[in-house]
This record gives C-alpha cells, structure tokens and sequence, in this order.
C-alpha cells in the first residue's frame, strides 16, 4: 500500500467520523443529505459483496465493515433518531436521488470488466458513488448557514477521491499490467464534482470569512 | 488472478 492510497482511505475514515461527531454528539444533522447518505450506503454494499468471500487483509476486512456499519448507522439516526431526524432539512434535500441508481445500473450492465453477478454490482457501486455527492451539494447550494463540521465533512470526502487519483498513477508507475479504465474514469468525474466546492472553501478559508456557495 | 488487484481497495 502506497503513501496517497494510506491518506485517501484516513480521509475517507475522517470524513466519517467528522459525521457521525456531528450526528452524534451535537445530535443534528443539519446541512446533511439523506439522499446522498442512502446512496453510499448503497454503494457499500453493493461493492462489498466479496467480504465474507475474498479475504484480501485483516486492514480491508475492517475498513469495510466500518464503512458499512457507519454508512448504515448515519442513514439510520437521520432517519430514526427522534433528535436527529428534527435537523433534517427535508424540503432543501429534494434532489431525486432514485433516478441515479437505474442508468448507473444499466451502465453497469453494459460497461463493465466482467459479466458476472458480482463484477457487475462492483462496476455498479462505483458508477453511482461518482455522482452520489449531488444531492449533498444541492443541499449546501441551499443552505445559508453551511457549519464548519459540514465544510469539513465535504472537503475530506473530495480529498479522498483526489489522494485515490494520486495513488492509481502511482500504482500505474510501479505496479505491471496495472490498467483499470472504469474505475479511473469514475475516479475522475467523482473528483471533478468536487471542484466547485473546492473553489469556495478555499477561498472563504483563505478570507477567514464563512463558507457559502454560490446558488 | 490479474482483474482482482484494484480490488484491494475500498
């Protein structure tokens, strides 16, 4: 394991754990999509199915399943949790997220390495986890008051997918016959979605002012 | 098995 893959998965890991401190602790979910939650819990399991079958590390074994555990549990406490739920910012959070998972799955069906069960739900979850930050930048397009926790939360996650970037040309570099198109194109416009975010949280940080998108 | 190496990341 390279040094960027290392920090893009802490990132990941960070970025979760900064949710569930937010969701948690402060019991609000404010500024948080449920759509996009639901679709990474979706990706979760869907590009996870190989768990319990292809045992890979004790590291990936456990970073899975903390991955799907918290995915399933911040669905959970946004949906369930009496205090949580109230911060939900429902009428903001109206992306129809549910129109993404059919072309994904198509595109999956079509474009893919291999035409197996698995391969195919592999090729599917990472088609949707590209575009499954949309709803959650819908939602902070629309939030006036963008808390710091939530900032941070967006950022770690677009940090994770461009350390991911920096680790494929790495591998690409010293590893043989190491070509994967459909994870890198993904890769890429997953990444790309982050730009414009990028943008604005550099800049409200550069001016110490607080972040806001532009709507 | 040469198509399983990505699949060592999350």
């Amino acid at each position: 394991m390279n040094i960027f893959r290392l920090a893009g998965d802490m990132t990941h890991l960070a970025s979760v754990l900064v949710l569930l401190l937010k969701i948690h602790t402060i019991k609000s979910c404010a500024g948080i999509s449920l759509k996009t939650q639901e679709l990474f819990a979706i990706v979760f399991a869907s590009r996870y199915l190989d768990i319990f079958t292809d045992f890979i590390s004790l590291y990936n074994t456990l970073m899975k399943l903390i991955f799907l555990g918290s995915s399933f549990s911040i669905v959970w406490y946004i949906r369930r949790h009496k205090l949580v739920r109230r911060s939900y910012d429902k009428d903001q959070d109206t992306f129809r997220h549910y129109f993404l998972l059919l072309p994904c799955f198509i595109l999956a069906l079509l474009i893919n390495e291999k035409f197996t069960f698995k391969e195919v739900m592999w090729t599917f979850s990472l088609y949707l986890e590209a575009v499954a930050i949309l709803p959650q930048l819908v939602l902070l397009q629309r939030t006036k008051n963008i808390d710091n926790l939530t900032g941070q939360y967006v950022f770690l996650l677009g940090a994770y997918r461009g350390l991911y970037i920096l680790n494929w040309i790495y591998r690409y570099f010293t590893e043989p016959h190491y070509v994967h198109w459909i994870p890198w194109i993904s890769g890429l416009v997953q990444t790309l979605l982050y730009a414009d975010f990028f943008y604005y949280y550099f800049e409200s940080w550069k001016n110490n002012k607080k972040l806001q998108l532009p709507a | 098995d040469d198509d399983q190496h990505v699949k060592d990341e999350l």
